[in-house]
């Protein structure tokens, strides 16, 4: 999956990709203070092609809300509400909403889902559907932070590390390897990175297509931007 | 040809056949019979149907001598004046009966000439009811001689998908259940039965045939968790909600038993037998409480408790120790539950979100403490509030099932008949399982104000597991090209709103080109349901409401052709030289259910 973050205060944005193996299940939002917990289970393509690369794809994630006793799980296939021993499943084909004091999920056909915990935090789950006899592709989940204001200084997570202020300085913009992508060297979290531009896809608003969002490319699985290295990120289940 | 002893049989059922259309669960059956009359006289000729108690009749005709008579529904004091002459004259009673816990049986004679014909046709409309998770369509089949060509054909078509078909007919051994066809395609089913003389034959040789029994379709649809379907056609919706993949929400349950003298005996022992077994079943979330009652009111322990394996183990004990002695103090049984209720929830021993209901049991007439049943009607209505459900169930055939009926609609429960039969106990475990786990409460359906009119039923308290949500309505928006429809309700722990959008042009295209569907059954449909909801208000209606709802019920069983308890259907038999006019009226529940027939007595329309 790619990663795109904001930063310099929404100015510019920073993209990177994490290769993981399908099936592995990375964290990718902890906040201990309000027990809030998003997961991330991988999945690849249908089949692997030789000499290919693998891309792997969020095909389910995990949604722990331990304070209100709430777990959802949403994958490609349903969306399921754990609240203590009971468990509601939605299709994806419903358009619905189900709240609880002030947790609320939103579905909208086919489309997205909507999680809110009062005004602590909004994320959008947007579903990308794939035809279904495509040889290579198979349906996959895009994970979006609207609001995350209220979660805890100490939240974590390949997403979560990046809810604080991001500073970066970029500098020194040179023609990079491939045409049109320069290359730039940044410095952020005390490290120099050699960053190239280019684009990333934000399907919020058009979930088909895409909107190109412009960023600087941090190679080697974010190396150097995330903490640690992915792996660190890699747990074992889904909740 | 059919022969009896050797020789031909004078009246001789040539073809039979019942056709049945299901479209959304709204079933439109017709069933012909031709009879030819191979005497050289003239000789009387019956035709006998049994028909759901459910089903309103909308359509009668003979055919003979090529000539057409058709009946007229028309409003029951109209045809029992028209009746009444016949009547004057010595002729017997209506032509629809009670018959069993059911059905309704249709049965009317014409006399026809040597070597002549007639030909039967009755049609009647029925909305099938979702019960513990499948739509059941019950057609009695009862021939009696051979048939040349007998037939069932039932299409069903469902736009939600079949989730599955059953076909069950008690009267075919194993060997012979190959003859029914079934065809089964994701919206559309198909079930045939023709068999052939031989197959309808007894034994090898002999004239008796194996056709005497009921022919039953079960089915569901598929179902998640969604707004349901929404169908439009011809300007009128029907939205079915039945959603799957729910957590049940607790319950609290008073029994109210009644064991007065009248219970000694089969009654009283199929009564504990049954709710040993209903108490076992009760899940460990639920919590319940018992009353009994005779002219005195004992509780069990006095309080509610949570249904846990000692709880229920200490109840069992208990229930199997209740005998049968003294008179029948309902009144004061009623107030104690509800009070009973009252103070778990001031105690917050029930759960916040729960269903708290009261079943009573009873087989006879109040005549301990209060005996008045208006009186006793108010009393469990002012003190029951609208907080708890009342089911009524009614055991026997002594029952004042009128009272319990209005007690039951006034606090948003239903009556029930028990049936005094060796199967009381499966009976009331069968009640029970129906209302046994609460799904959501408070639903309220929700559609654009200015578009739709004359909608049914869009509040309701509960939806239970395995059963079913219907609303229809008019679409008075002429420019509307989606109908939008919410769902607002209340689960276990959260708030629920569902929502569902149907493009009309689309909808209604898609119907049309279904060959299953009679064009109007959406309409049918509404009228049907608006019926069945006013005739039920029309039970606990004050005088002046219930001249209204009379009113609009009479004006929407003409307009459509309905049998029902308001009107009748007068079919005219033509005779030699003269014409006799009888009617077809729909029997009331409230009517006393019949005693079973016992050798000796002749009694025609009790099972």
């Amino acid at each position: 999956p790619h990663f795109i973050i904001s930063i310099n205060d929404r100015s510019d944005a920073i993209c990177f990709n994490i290769d993981g193996k399908p099936g592995a299940i990375l964290n990718v939002v902890t906040d201990p203070s309000t027990d809030f917990v998003v997961n991330g289970e991988l999945i690849g393509e249908k089949k692997i092609e030789k000499n290919v690369k693998m891309n792997t794809y969020f095909g389910k994630f995990g949604i722990v809300n331990n304070q209100m006793d709430m777990k959802v799980e949403v994958s490609t296939k349903m969306i399921t509400v754990f609240h203590g021993e009971d468990k509601i499943i939605f299709p994806w084909s419903s358009t619905a909403s189900l709240t609880k004091e002030s947790f609320s999920i939103s579905i909208a056909k086919e489309k997205n889902l909507t999680l809110t915990m009062g005004d602590d935090a909004t994320f959008v789950i947007v579903l990308h559907r794939v035809w279904k006899n495509h040889p290579l592709h198979r349906d996959f989940l895009g994970f979006y932070t609207l609001d995350s204001h209220r979660l805890s200084n100490r939240t974590h997570g390949l997403l979560g590390q990046f809810y604080r202020e991001v500073n970066a300085e970029i500098y020194n913009i040179r023609p990079g390897l491939d045409q049109g992508k320069p290359d730039a060297t940044m410095i952020v979290k005390g490290h120099k990175l050699r960053v190239t531009r280019g684009y990333q896809k934000d399907y919020r608003l058009d979930p088909k297509r895409g909107t190109n969002i412009p960023c600087w490319f941090v190679h080697y699985n974010g190396k150097g931007f995330i903490d640690g290295i992915p792996t660190d990120y890699v747990v074992t289940s889904l909740f | 040809s059919t022969e009896e002893h050797g020789k031909k049989r004078d009246l001789e059922i040539h073809a039979m056949k019942i056709e049945s259309k299901v479209s959304s669960r709204f079933a439109h059956t017709v069933v012909i019979s031709q009879v030819l009359n191979r005497a050289n006289v003239s000789k009387e000729a019956f035709f006998e149907i049994e028909l759901p108690k459910t089903a309103f009749i909308t359509n009668f005709s003979m055919t003979l001598d090529g000539v057409t008579h058709v009946g007229v529904v028309k409003e029951k004091e109209v045809a029992q004046k028209q009746y009444q002459q016949a009547v004057s004259r010595g002729q017997t009673a209506g032509l629809v009966k009670v018959s069993g816990r059911k059905m309704e049986k249709f049965k009317v004679s014409v006399n026809i000439g040597p070597n002549k014909k007639v030909i039967f046709e009755l049609t009647y409309e029925e909305l099938l009811k979702r019960h513990l998770g499948a739509y059941e369509m019950q057609i009695r089949v009862k021939p009696q001689q051979l048939v040349n060509h007998f037939q069932i054909d039932v299409h069903i078509f469902e736009p939600q998908g079949i989730a599955f078909l059953n076909v069950d007919a008690n009267f075919l051994t194993n060997n012979l259940t190959s003859i029914v066809k079934k065809t089964l395609t994701g919206t559309k089913a198909h079930v045939s039965f023709k068999p052939t003389l031989e197959q309808q034959r007894k034994c090898p040789d002999c004239h008796e045939t194996i056709l005497d029994g009921d022919f039953i379709i079960k089915y569901d649809v598929n179902r998640d968790l969604s707004a349901g379907s929404v169908q439009v056609v011809n300007g009128y919706f029907v939205h079915h909600f039945a959603p799957a993949n729910l957590a049940r929400i607790p319950k609290n349950v008073i029994f109210v038993i009644d064991h007065s003298g009248s219970m000694s005996g089969t009654k009283m022992r199929q009564t504990n037998e049954a709710l040993v077994k209903i108490l076992g079943d009760m899940d460990t979330k639920d919590h319940f409480g018992i009353i009994i009652f005779d002219d005195n009111i004992d509780t069990w322990k006095d309080t509610i408790f949570q249904a846990t394996l000692e709880n229920v183990f200490e109840a069992k004990k208990f229930v199997k120790t209740i005998s049968a002695r003294g008179g029948t103090n309902i009144n004061d049984a009623m107030v104690k539950a509800v009070r009973l209720l009252d103070k778990a929830y001031q105690d917050k021993q029930l759960p916040e979100r729960s269903v708290s209901m009261i079943i009573l049991l009873t087989d006879g007439h109040p005549n301990s403490g209060e005996s008045n049943p208006t009186r006793i009607q108010q009393n469990v209505k002012n003190v029951a509030d609208g907080k708890y459900n009342v089911y009524c169930l009614g055991f026997g055939y002594d029952v004042n099932y009128n009272f319990l009926e209005i007690m039951a609609l006034e606090n948003n429960g239903v009556a029930r008949r028990i049936y005094e039969d060796s199967d009381a106990p499966l009976q009331l475990q069968g009640f029970y399982d129906e209302v046994a786990n609460p799904l959501l409460l408070d639903i309220e359906f929700q559609y654009p104000e200015n578009a739709i009119s004359e909608s049914t039923q869009a509040n309701f308290k509960h939806l239970f597991a395995g059963s079913e949500i219907v609303v229809a309505g008019k679409i008075v928006d002429n420019s509307l090209d989606y109908l939008r429809a919410d769902v607002i309700a209340k689960t276990a722990n959260e708030n629920l709103t569902l929502q569902a959008e149907v493009k009309i042009s689309g909808a209604e295209n898609i119907t049309q080109q279904q060959q299953y569907i009679f064009g109007d059954f959406t309409e049918r449909l509404w009228a049907y349901l608006t019926i069945q909801q006013l005739l039920e208000k029309r039970i606990s209606a004050e005088t002046d409401e219930k001249k209204n709802l009379t009113d609009r019920i009479l004006e929407l069983s003409l307009k459509y052709s309905f049998v029902t308890p308001l009107t009748s259907m007068v079919v005219t038999k033509p005779e030699e030289n003269k014409n006799d006019t009888f009617v077809a009226d729909k029997p009331s529940e409230d009517e006393k259910v019949a005693r079973p027939s016992f050798p000796g007595h002749s009694m025609v329309d009790s099972d």
